[in-house]
């Protein structure tokens, strides 16, 4: 029987974590990345994204927007695209 | 684990870390 | 959850390693935080949020919005407020 259709971890909880262990194993840290599935009791095979992974992706984002926001943006490095998302 | 820990079995064997702004992501809700 | 001030994380890279951090403690998976501070040889002592912490709590939100858009609603659970949200 092939195995039931490859599929994302769906809901919020299991997906936080499928991208944790996803950004773990992209920034190298290969040790945590398998304790860590043993911990939750995770006994999948996974199917990681293209580096750096949608965690780290989605946190670019984050944070560049939020050093943009007006009342930070003096102290933080951020983008000139996020700046006028904040201004917009 | 604590309470905030994710389920142990999420609904499949094969999980995929896919973008899910991606337009093939398919979002199987519990 | 209103994120905490920037410089505490320095930049966002050390941001979201520390969120991750964080977020391995308050979910349970000890080993995999210990091995992880070890891994990135993270030697600065860090004081933890409030349970389930940053990450975890900012998914929430980001994952209830994701859910809530028009395309997404019907497939997947989200709530009044990220519907209302979307609508606005």
């Amino acid at each position: 029987t092939s195995p039931p259709p490859a599929s994302n971890a769906g809901n919020g909880q299991a997906g936080l974590a499928l991208y944790v262990y996803e950004y773990l194993l992209h920034i190298g840290a290969q040790k945590s990345a398998q304790t860590f599935l043993s911990e939750i009791r995770w006994e999948k095979n996974i199917t990681l994204g293209e580096p750096p992974g949608f965690l780290h992706s989605w946190w670019c984002v984050f944070w560049d927007l939020y050093c943009a926001a007006p009342d930070r943006r003096e102290a933080c490095e951020h983008s000139s695209e996020a700046k006028a998302f904040q201004d917009y | 684990l604590s309470e905030y820990a994710p389920p142990p079995n999420p609904n499949s064997d094969h999980l995929v870390a896919a973008n899910p702004f991606d337009d093939n992501y398919n979002t199987i809700s519990y």
